[in-house]
């Protein structure tokens, strides 16, 4: 208590276990507080995965420059400034501007270890449970690239799917990379993430392809590059960021 | 205005002083308090900043929000008794409506001891899909209390 007052804080209250209905009362106000109109239950696997991983990273980063600065604003121009070490610049440069972060996980894929004869890797995303109010300003695919013994030099292009069960496909975002190169690759899908929030009916996934410098297309599984069959920290997804339109108001009770 | 809203005002501030329990103590299960100081709370204060921990984990969340397993929240409560210039924080205001209350005291309220800074916090959870999502929620953390 005398540490406490030292800082101009005082303590009042007696420790005591609260009942069922009180319990559940201020489960309900702080679930308001927090703007979710229920407790999400989500369904988790076991082993760590990707995206909790990355977010956890990108939460330690914001967390420790918000120690660090008491104004928000302050805190905001301070990440500008600096790079975070842990999320690469761009996603800093994101976090910045946005009140929100959001990963998304794949929920299909037709990998290239399972079908043989696909020289393509699809992968599909839900970005329809954005929270009313959210724009979106940045998104980007992260996909891990394992080492591989050939050293050759491979193009990556990042397409959306316009029609289904067609070829009709819009290019999106290229990377070059080496058989030598390790870790996340990211694509630019900021375009494609917003068109899929305004319509989640056109939200039919996105392929990935690999080919040599001599334009050989090859098997996306032969650059390293890590999917559905892969370890779960090291799976595809989506992380998007958006800033809020409007203040939050919570809906009177 | 003379409404009869400020007399409710009075009749509740009053019931308070007479021993009813402060809002927060209702909360006090998912709190954490370095102080059993139960006769505390009944002496006239001056307006300050108090220790309220909002324990995400004692909430039996900790399934769904990945960090932080709570935050400091603090809370506001205290006397605003002439002079103001004594307490902290008090806002121009505050001093004239603390003029006011004294040439009419049943009928105006002395000022309020609220928050004058807030703070935000970022919380990482889990959504029904297993999406993670890391939010920035302003104005959480009381800075600083003043008399409003």
């Amino acid at each position: 208590a005398d540490s406490t007052l030292e800082h101009g804080i005082h303590s009042s209250f007696v420790h005591r276990r609260l009942r069922g209905q009180e319990r559940r009362e201020i489960q309900k106000e702080i679930l308001s507080v927090l703007g979710l109109s229920h407790r999400p239950r989500p369904h988790l696997h076991e082993k760590p995965t990707s995206a909790p991983t990355f977010m956890m990273d990108l939460y330690n980063s914001v967390n420790v420059r918000e120690e660090k600065n008491a104004e928000f604003s302050i805190f905001k121009q301070f990440l500008r400034d600096n790079e975070i070490s842990v999320v690469g610049p761009q996603e800093n440069h994101f976090l910045a501007d946005a009140d929100l972060v959001m990963s998304f996980v794949n929920l299909l894929e037709n990998d290239t270890e399972v079908c043989h004869q696909c020289y393509s890797k699809e992968l599909r995303f839900n970005l329809a449970d954005i929270p009313v109010g959210e724009q979106l300003t940045a998104a980007e695919l992260r996909i891990f690239k394992n080492q591989i013994p050939y050293n050759e030099t491979y193009q990556i292009s990042v397409y959306q799917v316009i029609e289904e069960n067609t070829s009709k496909l819009l290019k999106l975002d290229t990377q070059i990379i080496y058989g030598s190169d390790i870790g996340w690759l990211t694509f630019d899908i900021t375009s494609t993430s917003n068109a899929w929030v305004v319509n989640p009916q056109y939200s039919l996934g996105l392929q990935l392809m690999v080919e040599t410098i001599d334009h050989r297309r090859i098997q996306p599984g032969f650059v390293g590059l890590v999917g559905r069959s892969g370890p779960q920290e090291k799976q595809p997804f989506i992380v998007a960021f958006f800033r809020s339109e409007t203040n939050h108001l919570r809906s009177v009770r | 205005s003379t409404s009869g809203k400020h007399w409710n005002l009075e009749k509740a501030k009053a019931s308070k002083e007479q021993g009813e329990l402060p809002i927060g103590n209702l909360t006090e299960s998912f709190m954490s308090s370095s102080s059993t100081n139960a006769g505390r709370r009944f002496l006239k204060q001056a307006c300050k900043k108090h220790e309220l921990y909002v324990s995400f984990r004692d909430l039996g969340w900790q399934d769904w929000i990945i960090a932080p397993e709570g935050y400091a929240a603090y809370y506001c409560d205290g006397e605003c008794a002439f002079p103001l210039n004594s307490y902290m924080n008090a806002t121009n205001h505050a001093i004239v409506q603390t003029l006011v209350h004294f040439i009419n005291p049943d009928t105006v309220p002395k000022p309020c001891c609220a928050p004058r800074e807030l703070q935000g916090i970022s919380v990482l959870y889990f959504d029904d899909g297993a999406n993670v999502i890391l939010k920035s929620y302003r104005n959480m953390v009381v800075a600083s209390c003043g008399c409003h």
